[in-house]
């Protein structure tokens, strides 16, 4: 995935199962942002994974004030890859452990 | 931990804990 200056991993193993996964960002080069972010530390939320969009869950930061407006496309994708990574792991890894 | 916070935002809520240095990328 591209390196968007943002990091974004799993804050709980998946078990390949849940509808809900719970997820940490944080940032690890602000230069990569537009705006300036806060020193946010490390934000853990979960993720439907069915039913939300991680256009969604950066607006909502957005909202929140973790993040400036001009940032919400690099948070949205950054959760993107990470949430592609793991769906592709749910459908190859996991059809093969069991 | 005393550091954590809670956020709640359109129903979400978000934790948010200091990233340990561990984690943070070499400059």
């Amino acid at each position: 995935a591209e390196d968007t200056g943002v990091r974004v991993e799993l804050a709980e193993e998946d078990d390949g199962r849940k509808s809900s996964i719970a997820l940490r960002l944080w940032v690890e080069d602000a230069k990569k942002l537009k705006g300036k972010s806060k020193d946010n530390g490390a934000i853990e939320f979960t993720f439907e994974l069915e039913k939300e969009t991680p256009d969604d869950v950066a607006q909502e930061m957005v909202d929140a004030g973790f993040f400036h407006e001009s940032d919400v496309k690099i948070i949205a994708k950054s959760i993107r890859d990470r949430v592609a990574l793991i769906q592709w792991r749910r459908e190859r890894i996991w059809p093969m452990l069991h | 931990n005393s550091f954590t916070q809670v956020v709640h935002s359109a129903g979400r809520r978000f934790i948010v804990s200091p990233v340990p240095e561990s984690r943070l990328r070499e400059q």
